[in-house]
């Protein structure tokens, strides 16, 4: 299986693992393959100062200084997808063809602020 | 359909959620596809999902289309020619905004020619345009035309070009296929068809490009 994102509970911000099943939402008799891919998602904090592997835009920076001298007026920058991956589907269409489909940003490798 | 699943399907580029009625096997060349992206080394995935490398075509959207066409019997078989067949592809399923880039028909034979031919034993064959009734279109030249001394499992033949500019065909691509004994050949022209007779199926692979690929890119 794919390498998956570590699971220590930092609680920086990250990527966090997340299965989807294909079964699981009722779509098993028209996906053939995958039966179900790993597209994790980003969530934690994003702390002033902003640590270097948070992989933060400068405006992100800026944000975190503010929050820290006023947290009630500016929220922490976002925890976003900033790293994705394309993933393919084989699927019968409603034609029943045999269909083999590229999908961009489908996975999240990495997060940033 | 919850809302919620119908514009996951809308963004997956689907209308509806397909429920396949009689499932045909996988084309073994997209299981191949499929399966060779799968083991790409992830994270860094330099993919293009836009494009596709097997056939060093832009795309992101491969079908293939199996033929509903039929023979012609009443005007076979006569002379040298051995076999005549509609060939009918259903396209409708394409996309407003899909832009064909490559599209290419099989022609699956059920065996393996083992005889080596008798010397002259060619077999002829010719794909014209034909309008869905199954007339020839009068006057128009073969789109392919090719001879060939040995039938292996199937024969592939590149029609993009034939398809003009990548213009969407219509709704459905009809095409009359002919196979016929070279007239110089020695033998009974019955003889001669015999390996024409081993056609099992035809089938369209067609790759295009969706919209989610003409479009500018997302920025992060």
């Amino acid at each position: 299986s794919p390498p998956s994102p570590p699971v220590t509970p930092s609680p920086l911000c990250k990527p966090r693992r997340l299965y989807i099943s294909f079964s699981d939402v009722g779509w098993e008799n028209w996906i053939i393959a995958p039966q179900g891919y790993l597209a994790n998602y980003c969530r934690g904090d994003c702390p002033f100062p902003l640590a270097a592997e948070l992989n933060s835009t400068n405006h992100a920076v800026l944000q975190t200084m503010v929050h820290s001298l006023d947290p009630q007026g500016t929220p922490q920058p976002c925890c976003v997808p900033v790293r994705l991956s394309p993933i393919s589907i084989l699927y019968y269409d409603n034609s029943d063809n045999v269909v083999l489909r590229h999908y961009e940003d489908m996975v999240v490798d990495e997060c940033g602020c | 359909l919850s809302w919620q699943e119908s514009s996951l399907l809308k963004s997956l580029g689907l209308s509806a959620k397909p429920s396949p009625r009689s499932p045909v096997p996988v084309p073994p060349v997209l299981w191949r596809i499929f399966q060779r992206r799968k083991e790409l080394p992830r994270p860094h995935q330099e993919l293009d999902s836009c494009r596709v490398e097997e056939f060093n075509v832009p795309g992101n959207i491969v079908r293939v289309f199996a033929d509903q066409g039929r023979f012609l019997p009443e005007e076979q078989p006569q002379g040298w020619l051995c076999l005549r067949k509609l060939l009918f592809f259903n396209l409708s399923v394409l996309e407003e905004g899909e832009r064909l880039t490559m599209a290419q028909l099989e022609l699956r034979f059920q065996h393996n020619s083992y005889h080596s031919p008798r010397p002259g034993q060619v077999l002829e064959l010719r794909l014209y345009p034909a309008s869905p009734r199954g007339q020839p279109q009068p006057g128009r030249r073969p789109l392919v035309e090719r001879s060939f001394v040995q039938l292996h499992k199937s024969l592939l033949f590149k029609l993009s070009a034939a398809l003009k500019d990548g213009k969407m065909p219509g709704r459905n691509l009809t095409l009359v296929l002919e196979i016929s004994a070279s007239s110089g050949a020695s033998g009974s022209p019955r003889s001669l068809c015999a390996g024409s007779d081993a056609l099992e199926a035809a089938s369209l692979l067609v790759v295009t490009l969706g919209r989610q690929c003409r479009g500018p890119r997302r920025r992060r």
